[in-house]
């Protein structure tokens, strides 16, 4: 059996939806160690990787490794029956064909119960090995949405070069072009504000925008964003949770 | 001009 308490729903809702244009339906790894979920969009350039750790929640226990086959459409629609601060618990028999999701109000003496119908999903594994990487750079994840979508009015691409002290974002299209370049930074005040570059070789690489704008909607999850890249290689865009990540791997494009 | 990768080339399926 599988019972897992959210001290907030919003965290899942948050999950989710940084998911659920990305991906329709996934299987959902249930262990002892918490829930894991690989899913690959139909197009194949962008992976999602999430890792739930026991630690995340408020209570957990998985007697038995479970696979849920979720319709995240059908599941966002669900979880958006909480509010926010609800408790949120998922819960499912060993061999269930249904996900319980309950919603406990902290201040009310009321609590909302649903099923969600789970699915037989048979998607694609990819082999994701520790990668090499060049390039990490890290800076608050409100900066880099903000880069996306303005870049994104200007071209289908985002261009990122990085050099020993600096990252630059440029797009060039039919309108005309821009450029953001940011710089290491410590802010000891606010330590979220910082960003930071480290380097072993020069990186080039350019992702598609409308993919890079599905990644950005995982924002609200932290306040960071760390990018991992690799020269001819898929991009790492990393989001931390409380305890877990949730991870995009976005192949580049190549000049023909 | 500039063309799409998909992951495939990298991971490969398991």
């Amino acid at each position: 059996m599988l019972e897992g308490k959210f001290e907030e729903a919003s965290l899942l809702k948050k999950i989710v939806e940084a998911m659920k244009d990305c991906v329709s339906s996934c299987n959902f790894n249930c262990t002892e160690n918490g829930i894991s979920v690989q899913a690959v969009d139909n197009s194949r350039v962008l992976l999602i990787s999430l890792l739930i750790e026991k630690d995340t929640f408020e209570e957990y226990r998985c007697d038995r490794n479970i696979t849920l086959g979720i319709g995240l459409g059908s599941f966002s629609k669900i979880i958006g029956n909480g509010a926010n601060s609800d408790y949120l618990t998922i819960q499912a028999e060993d061999d269930a064909d249904t996900l319980g999701i309950i919603f406990e109000d902290k201040v009310k003496d009321k609590i909302s119960e649903y099923n969600l119908k789970l699915l037989d999903i048979d998607a694609d594994l990819l082999e994701v090995d520790a990668m090499e990487t060049d390039a990490t750079i890290t800076l608050p994840s409100a900066d880099f949405a903000k880069i996306c979508k303005d870049m994104k009015t200007l071209s289908e691409s985002l261009q990122i070069t990085v050099t020993k002290d600096s990252a630059k974002f440029q797009s060039a299209g039919e309108i005309g072009s821009g450029s953001v370049v940011i710089k290491p930074k410590t802010d000891i005040d606010h330590p979220e504000e910082s960003i930071t570059i480290s380097l072993d070789k020069p990186i080039d690489l350019s992702f598609g925008s409308k993919y890079l704008s599905d990644i950005i909607k995982a924002t609200s999850l932290s306040q960071k964003v760390t990018i991992k890249l690799t020269e001819d290689s898929p991009g790492v865009f990393e989001y931390k949770l409380p305890s877990g990540y949730l991870r995009f791997y976005l192949a580049p494009k190549f000049d023909e | 001009g500039e063309q799409q990768w998909s992951l495939l080339p990298f991971f490969g399926l398991l």
